[in-house]
């Protein structure tokens, strides 16, 4: 079972269409372990990218040196899923 | 001793196999009202499954939903339970249901997609497209709302099998496509179609694949005003509402751009709720939540077609 320990989902707001575009080279033909969960679209609505815990240094380097804005929207994916796994237990017991 | 829907816990997230069988209990309970259809098979040939909300008639007008296309997306095929529930449990309760009822049919595809969503529970919870076999590649899916013959292969698709947006080989590659077709064409009376998404608060309409409006832009902007309006009653979750290509972005080869190549005037998608912490891992107590603000919105569809038939 894939696990997800340490990645994390950014929360990016992208300002302007240089900055979109630049989301866009982000994609999976360039990156194929970073992923998309919200693509960049149009100004105004946010992008959310899931970055495995190994390229997390560099797609935060990458956004740092294009002053393209984000937070940290999921800390931990896995925790995340170890909570819903624990859901789901309890509610079929 | 079969599990009755009164005990299911609408407020849980499933596997296939358990809301399978929740859908068979629910057949059971609603003999009269509900039924089961196969409309044929997945990839890696599970049966796709339709339920059937009629109270008679031949080839009724009809209403099409289906949720769970994009596999990752739970909290769509768990709406998609609920709704199905609320629907059987309303015909005579509940005024606007059964006057739907009474003329038209309903259909709901719970799981559009079966081996991505088995995927999501056995090997990886983030699995979005469906499971085919991608010739001359090592990566495995395609984007089911990518692979509909409508603007197909256009912006917003890509052509490399290994991304999240791989639109396939050719439109309706995709059994779990395919069936969807089949049947919609076959039955030559849907008159809505409503596939739901999830996680970014909208409520979107033809087209994705070109901005020029639809020739029905005006309505179908004005219904899904109302819509989002009647939705944030609830819970005051604010949407978002417009054509796809003018709302996110030009999107090739989508569901509702297919049905309304195809004739299906009131063709929608929603993308579901957004708390801003979980995306896709949207807790299962947010189940109900978005569930019951989602409902006054599919209503509201509903009964605009009802009563505007074309």
């Amino acid at each position: 079972k894939k696990t997800f320990v340490g990645d994390q989902v950014l929360h990016i707001t992208p300002r302007d269409e240089e900055q979109i575009t630049l989301l866009r080279l982000l994609d999976d033909q360039t990156h194929p372990e970073v992923n998309y969960w919200r693509h960049p679209s149009i100004l105004g609505h946010p992008a959310d990218l899931l970055v495995p815990s190994s390229r997390l240094q560099e797609i935060k380097g990458f956004l740092d040196s294009h002053n393209i804005s984000y937070s940290t929207m999921i800390e931990d994916v896995q925790k995340l899923l170890d909570e819903e796994m624990k859901t789901m237990i309890k509610s079929r017991r | 001793t079969r599990s009755s829907t009164s005990t299911f816990d609408f407020g849980s997230y499933h596997t296939l196999d358990e809301i399978y069988d929740w859908m068979n209990t629910l057949v059971h309970d609603h003999p009269t009202l509900v039924s089961k259809v196969q409309i044929g098979q997945s990839y890696e040939s599970r049966p796709l499954y339709v339920l059937k909300f009629s109270t008679g008639g031949s080839n009724r007008s009809a209403i099409w939903l289906d949720t769970g296309i994009h596999s990752r997306e739970w909290i769509t095929q768990a709406v998609g339970v609920w709704t199905a529930n609320k629907i059987a449990t309303g015909y005579g309760q509940d005024p606007s249901i059964t006057a739907i009822l009474d003329s038209m049919d309903v259909f709901i595809e719970i799981i559009a997609n079966p081996d991505g969503f088995a995927f999501t529970h056995s090997t990886d919870r983030m699995w979005r497209k469906t499971r085919s076999i991608n010739a001359g590649s090592h990566c495995i899916g395609v984007d089911p709302n990518r692979n509909w013959d409508a603007g197909f292969g256009g912006s917003g698709s890509s052509s490399n099998p290994c991304s999240e947006l791989y639109r396939g080989p050719y439109a309706h590659s995709e059994g779990e496509v395919q069936a969807i077709v089949d049947f919609i064409c076959g039955h030559g009376n849907v008159k809505a179609v409503i596939s739901i998404h999830s996680y970014s608060q909208m409520l979107l309409f033809p087209y994705g694949y070109k901005t020029a409006p639809a020739p029905n832009h005006q309505e179908l902007n004005e219904l899904a005003k109302k819509a989002v309006s009647d939705l944030a009653t609830i819970f005051g979750t604010k949407y978002t509402y417009g054509s796809i290509a003018e709302t996110i972005y030009v999107a090739a080869g989508t569901t509702v751009d297919w049905a309304y190549k195809n004739g299906v005037k009131y063709s929608f998608t929603f993308e579901l709720r957004d708390t801003g912490h979980y995306g896709f891992l949207l807790p299962s107590n947010q189940i109900i939540p978005t569930a019951t603000e989602t409902w006054p919105a599919l209503l509201d569809i509903m009964i605009h077609v009802l009563e505007h038939p074309y």
